[in-house]
């Protein structure tokens, strides 16, 4: 997290550290699921995803309950049952990070508690969600100043317009081909030195919905170009709702 | 001299008949019949010279050593004793006859010629039994109680109560072993209310089925030989029953009536060998044995339709209050019966009710129940409410709500009758510090 605040332990309870294919984040959803990229768990272009889903919930690391890196460690991983990757999700198309969404499953279910609780997913009739403006905040372990985090961090960033980030992702495409879709959003600032970066991705973009007082997830940390030089890409959670309870109530 | 052979009949002539018989003539006739009959004899014909008090001819008739007559003579003759078409019965089984002719039958020079005598006899029934026909008392013995004549002879018999001797004419009281066997009746010492009889060992057994309880009942007169110091020295009736003695009775005063609580009684009465006491007489009945009135040991024990009184037989049901199981000792008992038996017993005890125990309540993953009734209290009718750990879950019920009480089937549910307990879900983006911007 780029120009962002220490969390205090209690704001961002549902923030999750996975160590899978290096660092990164996800959010807790009920009290057994965690919600993250499918790049964390299949990065792109990596020549060695050859592990089947299987052994990789066999060696996934989720960590819960704190702000500090080394008391996530220290209260101890939280082991995983199953991974569930979406379909749309193609590890090889370097450029395109549709589908960028995945659900985990841990073995047990977690004691909620002050530090420990889930995040709530969005009403699908909200349209106001994604309006260019909407202030949300991500938390996340991630790169900062260059330094990976020991500590968590949030950062308060508007989401953007579509077609403002299609236009600024347009002044970027000769050199870098990337596909803004439809199930994606972009949020943050062009000049402002707020973003999310390396590290950060798979945790969840909020927002506080005022009429039910609760905190929603609107979208995943997926992608960017570089970090704090422009505007960053999460995955639209309102288009995968349905995909995301149907795994989580067939349970 | 001819003895008759033993028939039960027989013809008799005079000699030479029908042709006239021959002077200086003297034949005996000796007629038995068995024993058991008596002789009837009777003249079809009769033809002898007539005389004065039959001197000349005649024929005597002796039966029982008695003369039965003298005759002589011819029908429509003046002098003579014509016997006529009389029947001449004996006393005893033999009668003798006796012909006589004498040298002529000649009458004025004339030679008449007598033709005889043709007789019949039978045997007749001698009815032993009428005193009228005794012949010799030392020889005919006279039954003691009953005599009972038949062709040819007599048996005796005895008054209830007496058995036949072996001479088969006198009785002697037999009341050694007089059984009784039906649900009610009446038994009284020999000859009663007459006297009884001296050196009496008599033993009146009453046998009914099991189950039932014989009554007895002393009726009026009553009286014993008894003394005024000693209890009982002379005779005595004693009761038993199944083997223990209920009482030993005398004198005139009757015991009233007794309960033996036993199908099995026995009546002893001992006499000595003298008395002239009129002895007494009992009226026994019988009903089922009763069995205890069954009593509840709690009150939460029902006895369905419960009964005044209860007999042989019978049968009692109990069940329990709603909340309340049925136990005998520690076991659980799905519905119990108790039947009265023949010895006036329950064949089993009677059962408690214990109050329902729904034991510990379901805990509830990520909650708490507590107690809304008594604490710790897991019985029928105890309240229990669910609650999550808030805020962090929140309570999911069912349409019955989060209150569970303990039911009569030993359950816990709720309003709805339902057993499933509440859920308690996580609650969704309720940080407990949400970030709060200050500075604007």
């Amino acid at each position: 997290i780029l120009g962002g605040r220490p969390a205090r332990r209690g704001s961002f309870p549902w923030q999750a550290l996975t160590g899978i294919h290096g660092r990164g984040g996800g959010a807790l959803l009920s009290d057994r699921w965690i919600l993250t990229a499918a790049h964390t768990i299949f990065p792109k272009g990596a020549a060695g995803n050859s592990l089947s889903l299987e052994q990789l919930a066999e060696e996934a690391n989720v960590f819960l309950g704190h702000t500090n890196v080394e008391e996530l460690h220290k209260i101890g991983n939280h082991p995983v049952r199953r991974i569930f990757i979406h379909p749309d999700y193609n590890p090889d198309d370097e450029y395109n990070f549709d589908g960028d969404i995945a659900l985990l499953e841990l073995k047990h279910p977690v004691t909620l508690g002050p530090t420990v609780l889930p995040i709530c997913l969005p009403d699908a009739t909200n349209t106001t969600l994604y309006m260019d403006g909407h202030m949300g905040y991500v938390s996340g372990f991630g790169v900062e100043k260059n330094f990976i985090s020991n500590d968590l961090k949030y950062v308060n960033l508007p989401a953007i317009a579509r077609e403002k980030c299609q236009r600024w992702l347009d002044s970027k495409k000769r050199d870098i081909p990337m596909v803004f879709s439809e199930n994606m959003f972009c949020a943050g600032f062009l000049s402002v030195k707020q973003d999310t970066c390396q590290g950060d991705s798979g945790s969840v973009f909020t927002m506080l919905d005022t009429e039910s007082g609760r905190w929603v997830a609107t979208g995943i940390v997926s992608w960017g170009i570089g970090c704090a030089k422009g505007y960053g890409f999460y995955t639209k959670i309102l288009n995968y709702l349905d995909w995301i309870k149907g795994i989580i109530r067939e349970d | 001299s001819s003895p008759v052979p033993r028939n039960l009949f027989g013809e008799i002539r005079s000699p030479g008949y029908p042709k006239p018989y021959p002077n200086n003539n003297i034949t005996t006739w000796d007629i038995r019949v068995p024993k058991g009959y008596v002789v009837k004899l009777t003249f079809n014909y009769f033809d002898l010279e007539p005389s004065q008090s039959c001197f000349y001819d005649y024929v005597k008739i002796k039966a029982d050593k008695k003369n039965l007559g003298r005759f002589c003579g011819r029908l429509g003759s003046n002098t003579g004793n014509h016997p006529g078409r009389r029947n001449f019965i004996s006393n005893g089984n033999r009668m003798h006859l006796a012909f006589h002719s004498d040298f002529t039958n000649e009458d004025n020079g004339t030679v008449i010629p007598y033709r005889g005598f043709l007789a019949y006899y039978q045997a007749v029934d001698l009815d032993e039994c009428d005193p009228n026909n005794a012949a010799e008392d030392d020889e005919r013995p006279q039954c003691q109680h009953f005599c009972h004549n038949y062709v040819g002879g007599y048996f005796c018999s005895c008054k209830i109560g007496y058995q036949l001797q072996s001479d088969h004419h006198s009785c002697k009281v037999e009341c050694s072993s007089e059984l009784f066997t039906e649900a009610s009746g009446y038994l009284s010492s020999p000859e009663y209310p007459q006297p009884y009889p001296e050196d009496l060992q008599c033993n009146y057994s009453i046998r009914l089925q099991k189950g039932l309880s014989i009554s007895l009942k002393f009726l009026e007169p009553f009286e014993i030989d008894d003394h005024q110091q000693v209890h009982c020295p002379y005779d005595q009736l004693k009761i038993q029953a199944q083997g223990r003695e209920i009482g030993e009775f005398c004198g005139k005063e009757p015991p009233g009536s007794i309960e033996t609580n036993s199908n099995e009684v026995d009546i002893i009465f001992l006499t000595d060998e003298s008395g002239f006491s009129r002895g007494w007489k009992i009226h026994y009945t019988s009903e089922k044995i009763q069995c205890p009135q069954p009593v509840p040991l709690d009150e939460f024990t029902i006895i369905r339709d419960p009964q005044p009184v209860y007999r042989f037989q019978d049968y009692f049901i109990v069940t329990c209050k709603t909340g309340y199981n049925l136990m005998e000792g520690k076991r659980k008992l799905l519905s119990f019966t108790a039947v009265c038996q023949a010895d006036g017993t329950w064949h089993q005890p009677m059962p408690h009710c214990e109050i329902v125990n729904c034991g510990n309540p379901t805990d509830l993953t990520n909650g708490a129940f507590s107690y809304i009734s008594k604490p710790a209290d897991n019985t029928y009718q105890a309240v229990i409410t669910y609650r999550c750990n808030e805020p962090y879950y929140h309570l999911v019920t069912g349409a019955g709500g989060d209150r569970f009480t303990c039911s009569p089937e030993g359950t816990w549910v709720d309003q709805d009758a339902q057993g499933r307990i509440p859920a308690c879900v996580p609650v969704c983006g309720k940080p407990v510090d949400p970030v709060v911007e200050v500075q604007r």
